[in-house]
């Protein structure tokens, strides 16, 4: 139990730091086990240091700066357990522009290798799309789905965000 | 292996029969607030059957059932098929596809419902699903499917929570 | 203290079905005291109808229609109690375009009888304002205020999302 | 009665003197992740005086004093002033503006810190804040500031707990 959960935690904090590296466009983050010698007896604590800031808890960090560790985690869990579909549900809700951007080409990048659907309001999401489908509500409370089209021309496109 | 396409019958706000097909590469789908979209994720976790009902942000399973909207009948039962390539035959089972379908129909009689489930047609169980799901890879322990609200509920737990994290996925 | 807590219940769930029914454009919201004998008993349940579907449980709504309530709730509350001034920071996170201009107008309104400071990253949200202050870190880790320019000159405004 | 400005002195990422001018109406602050906007908030609420430091989403007290940043130097004191109008005297003082200010400094000797409020520059203490900001109607208890995050956290939480809120704000 003690080496399963050791052959994935090494794994995953080496990815984690990549990941957080760059997102953040420079920045540092580390994962520190309260308990080494029993895992389970402890938490995990995350440090992160924000590009030109100095290393602060968890939970110093600004909203936008915390989503961005959480989903660098993630992003590591799934570079060591990597599958060939992935589902994203708002995950750049929290993010201003230039980090919205940043996460949407990382995920471009996932789609190289694997099938990947993602669920934004951002244009900087949906302008990294190959496909994108618009859910709206024609019938009252009846979900239709547009249908395949060009980024540029849907008409939702004007209720997302842009940057 | 990808998935080809997910067919929503009458499955929460997916009233009638909707078919979304899903493309390799990178697909967004948006839409205004309460339109349907984080509806179609739970429909893929509903048709990989996992035994908690919270996944799906359900009250209970009946719940999933479309309720007829605005001015329509409330349907009886819903059905889910997630259909994926099998040409490299990952699965062994004779056909070029799979077909993964779960129904949940209320009873006529009381307040249960009947839970099936069937694999390119015929009828199966919980177990198969498991078994076809493991040796396609498409759904590891990987947390490769991110609900809404999870990363914020990572940026808000506690350091305990986060390691259970990693015990989940060993 | 059953006195007190009910002349501020009612007000306050009055405030609330109207706020809602204007936020969601004509959706109906109601609350119900689980004991209303002996409200301390019990919990207090959110029903709410977004236009054009049924009536449903506060868990069964989307992520954006929850917040839409949620923020009902509050404004339901500053109505009953009013100060002179309001701060809300980011508010407007979980909503589409439609939402987010809804909810900037209201808080517009607001602004004609008491001093409002909204933190955003929204257009929807900047444009109502009357005065625009953009904050940015110059030095490695140091806030500044880069001061009062109007809406359509802030460089950040790239960073904000539009609708 | 309006508030004319804040004044953050190496309160947390505004290191050194920073005077941010609040006119009456309506004013947005914008800017990029972490550049220090809900800090601004957070100074209003230590300036007010709460009990908990949770609300200002620190620690301990002393994690509110300016840390230096990436290069430069951390700070030993923080000090915050909320200046707000009194031409109409809402507040029995005589004086055309109140100026609160609370000031929080590292003790050179133990881990200790010392917490200090002055009105109009004079010694002051938590109680005179209070009974102050009660004449004001600036923050009653109507929930008038709404942090980051409490629309999320109403809208997942229990229905005892938002039973709760109205009890608070009775
Ligand atoms: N059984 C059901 N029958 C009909 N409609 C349902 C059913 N269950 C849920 N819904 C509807 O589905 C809607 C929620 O959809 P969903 O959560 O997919 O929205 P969304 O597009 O993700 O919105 P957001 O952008 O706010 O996250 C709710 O408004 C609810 O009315
Ligand atoms: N004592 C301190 N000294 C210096 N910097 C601090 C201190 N305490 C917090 N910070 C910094 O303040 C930043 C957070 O700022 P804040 O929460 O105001 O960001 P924000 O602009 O609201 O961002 P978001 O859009 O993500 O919500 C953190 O990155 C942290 O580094
Ligand atoms: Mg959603
Ligand atoms: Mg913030």
């Amino acid at each position: 139990k003690r080496e399963g959960f050791f052959s994935l935690y090494w794994p995953i904090r080496e990815e984690f730091c990549t990941m957080y590296a760059r997102l953040s466009n420079g920045g540092t983050a580390d994962m520190l086990l309260e308990n080494e010698q029993d895992p389970f007896q402890g938490g995990l604590f995350i440090r992160a240091k924000p590009k030109g800031k100095r290393t602060l808890r968890m939970e110093s960090l600004s909203g936008g700066e915390k989503s961005l560790v959480a989903l660098s985690f993630v992003l590591a869990i799934q570079k060591v357990k990597p599958s060939v579909f992935y589902l994203f549900d708002e995950v750049d809700m929290f993010l201003d522009g230039a980090n919205a951007e940043n996460v949407a080409k990382l995920i471009r990048e996932r789609a190289r290798q694997a099938q990947v659907i993602v669920i934004s309001l951002r244009k900087a999401m949906i302008m990294e799309a190959d496909h994108l489908y618009g859910i709206s509500i024609t019938k009252p409370g009846v979900s239709e789905i547009i249908g395949k089209v060009s980024p540029e021309l849907l008409e939702v496109k004007s209720e997302a965000h842009d940057g | 292996m990808y998935i080809k396409s997910l067919e929503l019958n009458n499955f929460k706000s997916f009233g009638g029969m909707k078919v979304i097909p899903f493309l390799p590469g990178f697909t967004a789908i948006t839409g205004p607030n309460g339109s349907g979209k984080s509806n179609i994720s739970d429909a893929i976790l509903f048709a990989l059957g996992p035994k908690s009902s919270k996944v799906i942000r359900a009250g209970k399973l009946t719940d999933l059932i479309f309720n007829g909207g605005g001015e329509g009948q409330a349907a009886k039962k819903c059905r889910v098929s997630l259909i994926f390539d099998n040409t490299n035959r990952e699965v062994p089972i004779e056909s070029d596809e799979i077909r993964l379908t779960r129904v949940i129909k209320i009873s006529q009689t009381s307040d249960n419902y009947y839970s099936y489930f069937y694999v390119n047609g015929k009828i199966s169980s919980l177990g198969e699903f498991e078994d076809i799901l493991s040796s396609t890879g498409l759904f590891g322990h990987g947390f490769n499917l991110v609900q809404q609200g999870d990363i914020n509920s990572i940026a808000l737990m506690t350091s305990t929570e986060r390691r259970k994290i990693i015990d989940l996925v060993s």
